[in-house]
Parts: C-alpha cells; structure tokens; sequence
C-alpha cells in the first residue's frame, strides 16, 4: 500500500508460496473461505499443495512467537465468473476468528456503495517507501461515482468495476496488495465492496483506481459455499 | 548416514495384489517404513514391502510389480516400497546390481534360461537365491566391465551383451533439467543421495507433497528450485548438496506457451518486453550483478530467454518477475502484465440469464465436461430433473435452472469443480460497457441493510498502531 499507515485489518490475509513469500492478499468471509483475485494464480484448476494463507499478524513476516498468527494450508482454488476476476479459496480448516482475526461482510446483491463514501485499503505489498513495508499498511480512499468515473476513463469502465478517486498525494494499492480488500463502513460493519486487482502504475494521482465489484458476484460467492 | 530407504523406490497410495501367494508373503511386523527397509534389505528373498499408513504395520514381499500374475492397485492406505534394482531399467556402475527383466541380447537375441543347459551348456552361472539369476533375465554375475549379458537361444551365439545404458546416459536433459525424471541417484563425484522425503542427513524446505510438480521421487537427482542442473541433497554429512552428473539431450526442447502480449500459467513462456515493475522501477538487467546479485546469468539458462531486462520467469515462481534498480527492493513480480484468456471459444449466446437456453452445449468454459444431470457422481447434485422438472434438465447440456445471473451452469466430470460456468456467452457482448448498469441497484439507505457476525474489529488497535 503507498501512502498508507500501519494499521488492523482482521479480514486481510497474506496469501504465501510454497517458499513461504508473500506473494498477494484476499479477505475471510466464511471462516474456511478466502476471496482474492484472479491474476494472483496460475490456472483455475492449480494445484496449490504448499500454499498457505496467513492471518492474525500485523506482521508481513512474524517471528515463530507471534501468538495470535495462523497459517493455513489452501486446498482448492475456484474461479468467478469469467469478467469477475474473482477466485475463492477453500482452506484445509477453518480459521478461528478472535480478535485478530474476523470475517469481513458481503454486501447485498448488486448493491451499490454510495459515491463519496470512504472505503479502506489493506495489504501488506510495495510502499515504496512511504511507510514499514514489514507491517499491514491501511489507506483510505474515496468512492467515485460510477458515470463520473467512466467518463474519466473514456468510457472503457466495466460494469463489474467500482472506482475510487484519485488523492494528489498518491495513496494506493501496489505489487503485493493484489486481492486484498476494499472494505467499506455500513450500518457499523466493514463490507468486502471490491477486490485490489493489478493496475499498470500504482497510487496513480491523475486516474480513479479501479476494483473489482464484488456485489455483482454476491449470488456467485454464495453458491460456491453451499455446493 | 545413508538410510535403507535409498535402496528402495516409493509408490504412494499403492499395494501390490498377487494372483497367487506362491511364495506366500510374511507376517506383517510393526516398524518405520526404515525399520522395514532395513529387514528387506537383509533378506535375499524380499524383493517389497507394504507399510500401512495408518496402523505402521509393515509386510515383507517376495515380489515386484514386473513379477508374473502381480499388479499394481492404487489403495489410500498403503504405501508401495519396491527394491530399485528390480524396477531400474538402466544400469549403475557394471550393472552386477541390475534384477530387471530385459530379456534380449543388444543385437535382438532372445536369451536362454539360466537354468538351461541348452543350446549353450554351462555350469558356471545356476541360479540361487544369492546371485540373483532369475528366469532369462540379463544378469552380470561375474562384474563384466560391459554390464549385464546372457547366453543366448543363438547357436552359433553363445552369450551376448544386453546393451542396458547407464543411468547417467538413459535418460538425457533439456536446459536446466527442471524436467530431468531419470533415474540417477548419485552425484557427479560419486556420493549418494538423501532421499527427498527424509529430512536427515539434511533437513531441506522441499517436501515432496509441497512440491507435488517437480517429480520429487526417492533420491533422484532433480532440479526443483531451478538451479543450473539438477542437484540432490548427499548422505554426506558434510555435504549438503551437489550437482548430479547427466547427459545433455542433443535436440533443444520444442518451446511451447510462448506468449509475448500476455502470459499464461505461470508465464514461464513469456517472452514480452515489460521491463518495469508496478510501482514504476525499471526492472534490472539480467547480465548485470547490481544493485542486485543473482545466480540467473543469460549463458547459464540459454531456455529462459533472460534478455535485456525484460521480466522473466526462469524459476517457476508464481508470475514473470525481475530484479529491479531499487537496492531496496530486490524482486518485483510483474503481475500488470495482462493474463491470456484461458477459456474455450464460445460458439453459442444466451439472452438474459440463459434461464431459456435450450442448446447443447455440454462443456464447461475450462473445456471439461459436464456431468449428466440425472447423474450422483462425482458430484451429488442439489438440483436435478427431480428438484426441478420444469427446468428441462436433458442429459448434460448447460443450463440454467436457478436463474444464475451468471448463465448456463453444470455440474462437472472433474471431482475437484463441483459445477461452473458454460462455454456460452451472453448475445449482448461480454465487456461491452452498458451505458445504463440495470444491474447494480440503486443505493439502499443504511439502515435497510443488517450483517451478522462479521465486519467488527477493535478499533483502538487502529490507533494504538498510529
């Protein structure tokens, strides 16, 4: 995250190679159920024996002491809707939630965040230096009202895409965050509105940042759990 | 510290099943699967083992999978231990060792059994539980430097080299061996290998079931974190590991994925011209050693393309990657590179939600198949013709009969994908930006909306942290 602050975000989780990197993030919302994005993995029907998710630490790379940190194995990857870039992860048990670690909520089906509202980026990828790169970085960023924002893009904005706007002090998602959440504050809840997906230049100053819009995906995330 | 395992080779979630139990096996005995190698290995007779995973019995075999009226079965309970020496197909050193079932002189000459005195009589070389001469089979029972022979059905041939490579020659290797399967367990200067699966002499990150792709069997020489050549842990304590000595294939491998404008998988065949990371550092040049220092020098990984410093991904990571001109960051992945589409043609549109699509198409956007809708298996379905008779559920065709607002669905043949998407497309174009978005709701008033049990966090944390 550029231009962001350490901060908590329960729902985020570190997405881990068999290396054991950070590669990207993605958020709990069912406590054996991670949402990411798409671009982070090599098939729709990888093998991802080794994989793991990470939750519970502030930490990008904790020391063994970490009390509350968890590390779990991903056992299946199961991809959106071919415009959603969405993939789901099933975990080999579930997460236990406490304090450090929580479900974030879905919005309603095709529910629409209300331009201007203040919504929350998290991650622990590139800062490229404008914060501890070893810690989760926080940012806030503003929604963009959807003609608003297509007009700024020439017309090219999908339907499956929410943007946020532009803050002249180059504050965004960078290599690393992808998958992680955009979360919003509604009715006292932080819900998962859209999902970080790579852009060509980060914390861009003059362009919205793009996301995917997870409301349009709400029924899809659902079915996935029940099957 | 080399274990009695090394003699053996593993197959996983396997059992022999044998026609006949002439000689009949042991009695099953409690023991690590090395305790067991070790009793195998002391017994000219046992040729195998059984371990059983759950209860850590062990029992002794007097067979392989080449032996007559004996068969391999896949069973999640057992694992399968076989003395390599009767499975190998090449030979190390003269081959005295070799107990595989070639048969045939290197000219083509049928052998004669050693046990026959006719057409050639000897009595040098009889069979006995200990040298190992069995049926017709090439042996090398008197170390001949050409490795193992037999005589033959040949009169006029009395015995007759059977040809059998080396192992270090069987099978050859391609680039850097990262797809080396041969059978060579030994280091370029002779010392054995540590079996992949075992962490002692030397405990080591690749795990076999971790690293399910990169053929990590017994002790075979493999390249699994794409060093130049392919590499084993040693039974040297004081050697960790070293590289293994194998023939370089004449012919370059066909390259295949090659992709320039987007990268598929994990983009090992990307050969694009993307040089700059994300957060918009040039990328380094892969012939340079700063900021950063690295193994991948250009000359050593001729398949990998690592021209200029265009992103690459020589080393299986999880997309195409450079070192990059920021001494503080050592290594960017390149992920704003576009991934190619990876989803079959699509021939046939639906209107709406396809919940009226009536055609026939019965593959998912992945290409696998669909799973009939009347059908329990793999998947026990939740809808079917009975759950829901209107929906003209016919045998495996897409449809769409939960009104989906992502189209026509099926359950699939994959075991792994319980139901997905249909090689369909809506007839109004994907992509095309709908001037006016239907589909997104108006903005509900907050307090029409309600969650459960999710969305809380301790806030104070937030400050504490600033």
């Amino acid at each position: 995250i550029i231009g962001g602050l350490p901060g908590n975000s329960p729902w985020t989780v570190s997405i881990r190679n068999r290396a054991g990197v950070h590669f990207c993030g993605g958020s709990l919302v069912k406590e054996q159920w991670v949402i990411s994005t798409r671009q982070c993995f090599s098939s729709c029907d990888a093998n991802l024996a080794g994989y793991e998710v990470q939750l519970g630490t502030l930490f990008k790379d904790p020391g063994p002491g970490d009390p509350n940190q968890q590390t779990i194995p991903i056992s299946r990857i199961v991809c959106g809707p071919s415009e959603s870039q969405l993939v789901m992860l099933k975990l080999v048990r579930p997460a236990t939630l406490n304090r450090r670690v929580a479900l974030i909520c879905l919005p309603p089906e095709r529910y629409v965040v209300p331009a201007g509202t203040v919504c929350e980026i998290a991650g622990w990828g590139e800062t490229r230096g404008t914060a501890d790169g070893s810690v989760l970085n926080v940012a806030r960023l503003p929604v963009l009202a959807h003609d608003e924002c297509n007009a700024a893009l020439r017309g090219r904005l999908k339907e499956s895409e929410l943007c946020t706007a532009p803050l002249r002090a180059g504050v965004g998602a960078c290599e690393g965050d992808y998958g992680g959440p955009l979360a919003c504050l509604t009715a006292d809840c932080w819900v998962l509105e859209g999902v970080i997906t790579p852009s060509r230049i980060c914390a861009r100053t003059d362009q919205p940042a793009l996301f995917i819009r997870v409301s349009l995906y709400v029924d899809w995330i659902h079915k996935v759990m029940k099957m | 510290h080399r274990s009695p395992l090394n003699d053996f080779q593993r197959l996983r979630a396997t059992k022999l099943l044998a026609a006949s139990t002439d000689p009949p096996p042991l009695q099953p005995e409690q023991g690590s699967a090395e305790h067991c190698a070790q009793r195998c290995a002391a017994s000219l007779a046992c040729r195998a083992f059984h371990r059983d995973r759950q209860s850590q019995l062990c029992q002794l075999l007097p067979w392989t999978q080449h032996s007559p009226h004996v068969q391999l079965q896949k069973n999640i309970h057992y694992d399968l231990y076989q003395k390599k020496d009767y499975l190998r197909d090449c030979i190390m050193a003269d081959g005295s060792s070799y107990r595989g079932t070639r048969a045939m002189t290197e000219k083509g000459l049928h052998c004669q059994h050693w046990r026959a005195t006719t057409p050639h009589d000897h009595s040098r070389f009889l069979p006995s539980p200990r040298n190992g001469l069995e049926e017709n089979y090439c042996r090398n029972p008197d170390q001949d430097k050409r490795g193992p022979w037999c005589y033959t059905t040949d009169p006029n041939v009395r015995h007759q080299s059977c040809g059998i490579k080396k192992c270090e020659d069987a099978v050859c290797m391609t680039c850097n061996g990262e797809e080396y399967r041969g059978a060579m367990d030994h280091t370029e200067s002779g010392t054995e290998c540590q079996r992949w699966d075992l962490q002692h002499p030397h405990k080591h990150p690749y795990h076999p079931n971790k690293y399910p792709d990169k053929g990590l069997d017994d002790n075979y020489c493999r390249n699994p974190d794409s060093s130049e050549r392919p590499w084993c842990y040693t039974t040297d304590l004081g050697r960790e590991r070293e590289y293994c000595r194998i023939r370089r294939c004449k012919k370059r491998p066909p390259r295949h994925n090659i992709t320039t404008g987007c990268f598929r998988g994990k983009g090992e065949g990307y050969r694009g011209q993307v040089n700059v990371t994300m957060s918009g550092i040039p990328c380094q040049r892969w012939d340079s050693q700063t900021p950063h220092q690295h193994h991948f020098v250009p000359e050593k990984y001729p398949c990998k393309d690592l021209q200029e410093n265009y992103c690459r991904n020589p080393d299986g990571s999880e997309a195409p990657w450079c070192f990059t001109t920021c001494p503080t960051v050592r290594i960017a992945f390149c992920f704003h590179i576009r991934r190619c589409p990876d989803e079959l043609s699509t021939q046939e549109c639906y209107h709406g939600h396809g919940e009226r699509y009536r055609g026939h198409v019965s593959k998912t956007r992945k290409g696998i198949t669909c799973q009939p809708w009347a059908a329990q298996a793999p998947h026990v379905p939740q809808i079917s013709p009975v759950t829901h008779p209107e929906a003209h559920l016919e045998e495996n065709y897409c449809r769409n009969p939960d009104n989906d607002s992502h189209g026509p669905w099926c359950y699939t043949m994959d075991p792994r994908t319980p139901f997905d998407y249909c090689a369909i497309k809506p007839c109004c174009a994907v992509g095309q930006v709908l001037v006016a978005w239907p589909q997104l709701t108006a903005t509900l008033p907050a307090d029409a909306i309600a969650f459960e049990q999710c969305g809380q966090r301790d806030e104070r944390l937030q400050w504490k942290l600033r």
